[in-house]
């Protein structure tokens, strides 16, 4: 991988998650998920599974299929 | 979807693994979109 | 934080788990928690609350109080 890759990959993940406006962090935040951390452990819990993880984009805040792509 | 409730998440894994679908431990935060995954495979 | 703590935060976790043994390794295998980030999944997402992780590992595993800790 790029250097750019391993100094994104190294640095804190913060509290942001990119794609995700104000709608979607309100109703995310509704749902328990109101750390980004929140959402990266579900994302690992699911075995970093893309078709689950957007299902539960999908289900719990209604995100459209580019928004729980992002 | 209601009677996969009833069932343990052991026994929900068990049923995930008979029909094949891909999944991580069931635990709170995925036990509803498994048991939703059941239901889509069995409908 | 230390220098040292800043490197091994930087480092891909990998897939071993501290404190984790053969027999405890299988049982969280057998529950689907086959990969070390699946279980930082689960850490995430309960947000990082050690009493509820812990639960879980007892719960789960019967991991006794000082291997759930670790």
């Amino acid at each position: 991988t790029s250097q750019k890759h391993q100094d994104f990959v190294a640095e804190p993940m913060g509290e942001s998650l990119a794609g995700i406006g104000e709608v979607l962090g309100k109703k995310l935040e509704e749902r328990g998920f109101d750390k980004a951390y929140v959402v990266l452990g579900q994302f690992l819990v699911l075995k970093k599974d893309e078709d689950l993880f957007q299902g539960v984009a999908k289900g719990h805040i209604g995100a459209n299929a580019k928004q729980s792509w992002d | 979807m209601d009677d996969y409730a009833v069932l343990s998440d052991a026994e929900l894994a068990a049923v995930l693994r008979q029909y094949n679908i891909p999944h991580g431990p069931v635990v709170g935060s995925t036990r509803k979109l498994y048991e939703k995954k059941i239901f889509e495979y069995e409908t």
